[in-house]
Order: structure tokens, then sequence, then C-alpha cells
């Protein structure tokens, strides 16, 4: 998501 | 996961796999710009450092480290194992003027001021001009190896589809990532070009030449 750390998408 | 964001995946994994099939069975990485493939291998870098701090799911961690060894294994068959065929001459573009430009802009507009959102932001601006070295290569030799040609319209719909995710995720899941968007429109922009001598030469089995 936006502005957090870890990220769904690559 | 919807349909969009997969098939963006799979033609990305698509698109790396055929370079390094492509540089493989050849024994050549000729007409490639090794510039671009160490910008990409920078790319995911810096952006799948989350690999160290969360665990998103078992496909979003595998797909990081196949993007991430897939790009060095390239790296290495470009600047080492097949080094003597590499085209340095003609892979002249000046890489510090994306990555300074994109290392500034990248401390000035993200979602976070913290190191790995900074170097997430700068990945994501980064890989929106990455390919800039490859076409550059392309337009000052004039043409490109039809397989060369497969790989950069794989990269380029990868983008392309992801664009159609952040729609679909928009309308049916509210998510919204402007730095994502804006970089992700670029990128496909740079390839349109590129699409439009694809699908007028390279599907109607010419190979791609530009008008000197």
């Amino acid at each position: 998501g936006q502005g957090v750390e870890g990220k769904d998408e690559l | 996961m919807n349909i969009f964001r997969l098939t963006g995946d799979l033609s990305h994994l698509a698109a790396i796999i055929i370079l390094l099939l492509k540089i493989w069975k050849t024994r050549s990485c000729a007409g490639i710009s090794g510039k671009s493939q160490l910008l990409f291998a920078l790319v995911f870098t810096t952006r799948y450092l989350d690999l160290f701090t969360s665990f998103i799911s078992l496909y979003n961690t595998s797909m990081k480290l196949i993007y991430v060894a897939c790009s060095y294994a390239t790296v290495y068959l470009i600047y080492m194992k097949f080094k003597a065929t590499y085209d340095g001459n003609h892979d002249t573009f000046r890489v510090e003027f994306l990555v300074v430009p994109v290392g500034g802009l990248s401390f000035l507009v993200n979602h976070d001021f913290s190191p790995l959102e900074i170097l997430w932001t700068f990945s994501i601006y980064l890989e929106s001009v990455a390919i800039l070295p490859q076409l550059f290569m392309i337009s000052k030799t004039g043409e490109a190896e039809t397989i060369t040609t497969h790989y950069l319209f794989f990269l380029g719909l990868y983008r392309a589809l992801y664009l159609i995710n952040w729609i679909w995720r928009y309308y049916f899941e509210g998510f919204f990532d402007l730095i994502a968007v804006v970089a992700g429109v670029v990128q496909t922009i740079l390839y349109c070009d590129f699409f439009y001598l694809y699908v007028t030469k390279v599907l109607k089995g010419k190979k791609l030449s530009l008008p000197a």
C-alpha cells in the first residue's frame, strides 16, 4: 500500500 | 491480485527470461545495453529490500527473488562471461544523467522520509527510465535483433498491464499510489514509439530497422 514498508506489488 | 496484475508480472518475467535465453543460446549479448541491465539490477536491489523486513506472500517473495537473481545473472553474462561480445562502443548513454536526478527526486517526492521508502521510490523512478540506454543504443545502431524486440515488447507490456491493474484497484479496492502511477505512465509512454514499430514491422515478419 501507500507509504508502508513491504509492498504487495512487484 | 487481479488478472491484469498477474499477466503484468508474467509478462515481466517473460521479458527477463527471453533476454537471458537469448544471451545464453547465442553466447552473445550483441545489441543489448549493459547499462540498462545494470540499472534494472539496481532497480530490483533497491526495491526489494523489504524482503528482509516483511513477508507478503510466497508468490511475492518468490517473484522478487527470481527477478533479482535473473537481473544479476544477466549483468554477469554481459560484463563477465560474454564480455567479448558486448557492444560497449554503442552503449554510450550517460547513466549519471538518469541516476542523479532520479536520486534527488526520490529524496524530494516520496510517501515517507525513511531509508527503505526512499530507496523504493528511487527504484520506481529509476525503472521508468532504465530502458533509455537500450532505446538509445537501438537508435544509434538503427536496428535491433527480432528477439531483442520481443524482450522490449514484453517489458513494455508489463507496465501497460500494471496501469490497467491500477485502474482496477482504484475502482474495486480504493487503492491508489500516485508515485507508482505517474512513474508507470512515464515508463509506458517511453515504449509507445517502440510498440508502433513492433506492430507495424516485427509482427509482419520484418526486422526492426530505423531509417538512417
